[in-house]
């Protein structure tokens, strides 16, 4: 306009409407890093396929019944060195920060193909490539499962905590179930490894209170 | 709250909707599209110190307060948020894992006078 409005709250000469704007996105970025803890927008090198993301927060939006507090974090599994004749596959997670002491809900999700022969009995290891001897691994769960399809196995949080590392890494281990007894002979079992279907970790974490860490100490 | 129009010189919520394409930003940031970064700007007069842009009861007691010591008070009185909700985010880490959280009091949704 001819006469040069002046800012209402600090008299100075207001901006023009584009360098507002230009002002406003540049304050937009910045407290949106801010409020998500970042120095810098993540550049992300292996997106994950947007098939298995959506199905991925399809399953999660059944899933939760009530919203959760805090983070909620979906972490796809980018190898594994599935032997594809058997099922024993390590699945490994790139984690940012290992789930800290906040962790309070983990599931893996498997898809287990249709020629799946029976009932599977799984168990599922956490290998630690930093123990004294090389890699050793944890027992973390133990899951019957019958019939194909989507598979949300529960882990304990407490065995996901702990260790800098940023990777996670799963061993699974199934035998098939007949009777009471496992078979040793491992079935054939394939994991969707590369596809929409590939296996994915959820993970639920409470905010970090504010001086939660000082009022414990105390 | 007053939102604010162009010519308004008192305390009011100024909306901007920031469109994260717009900042080149959709590729990491999966849900909302966008959100309102809103500010609030204007004039404090000594008789709307106090005013929360809301309730009534707190600019009284102030007002009382100012009649009872001096009538010219020396502070002045600033527009600032009265009320604040968070944003749910939901983006992509470094490592494309899938974040859901929510950033706590980022948009202004009222403004008043301290």
């Amino acid at each position: 306009q001819g006469v040069r409005s002046v800012c209402p709250s600090c008299g100075a000469p207001t901006l023009a409407p584009q360098a507002e704007r230009a002002l406003v996105l540049e304050l937009a970025k910045q407290q949106i890093l801010e409020g998500l803890r970042l120095t810098s927008r993540p550049r992300i090198t292996n997106p994950p396929p947007q098939a298995a993301l959506t199905r991925a927060l399809r399953r999660l939006r059944q899933e939760s019944v009530a919203p959760a507090t805090g983070e909620e974090v979906i972490s796809f599994a980018t190898t594994t060195d599935s032997s594809t004749s058997t099922c024993s596959s390590t699945l490994t997670f790139h984690l940012s920060t290992l789930p800290s002491r906040h962790l309070y809900h983990a599931r893996l999700w498997l898809h287990v193909l249709p020629a799946l022969p029976g009932t599977l009995y799984l168990r599922i290891f956490r290998w630690s490539p930093r123990r004294r001897r090389r890699g050793s691994r944890t027992l973390l769960a133990e899951h019957q499962m019958t019939g194909p399809g989507w598979h949300a196995l529960t882990l304990p949080s407490s065995g996901l905590r702990g260790e800098e590392s940023r990777f996670l890494k799963l061993q699974l281990d199934c035998r098939r179930l007949e009777g009471n007894s496992t078979n040793a002979q491992q079935p054939q079992w394939l994991l969707d490894t590369v596809g929409d279907q590939r296996p994915f970790l959820e993970l639920k974490i409470q905010p970090n209170e504010p001086g939660a860490g000082r009022a414990k100490r105390r | 709250t007053l939102t604010c129009e162009p010519e308004t010189p008192l305390c009011c919520r100024r909306d901007h909707y920031v469109d994260f394409q717009e900042l080149g930003w959709q590729d990491w940031i999966l849900q909302p599209e966008g959100y309102q970064l809103n500010y609030c700007s204007g004039q404090c007069p000594p008789h709307l110190a106090g005013s929360p842009g809301i309730a009534a009861s707190f600019h009284s007691a102030v007002f009382s307060l100012l009649k009872a010591n001096n009538p010219w008070p020396l502070g002045t009185s600033c527009c600032v948020p009265t009320a604040r909700r968070p944003l749910s985010l939901l983006y992509l880490d470094r490592n494309g894992n899938v974040v859901k959280t929510d950033v706590p009091d980022m948009v202004v949704e009222a403004c008043g006078c301290s």
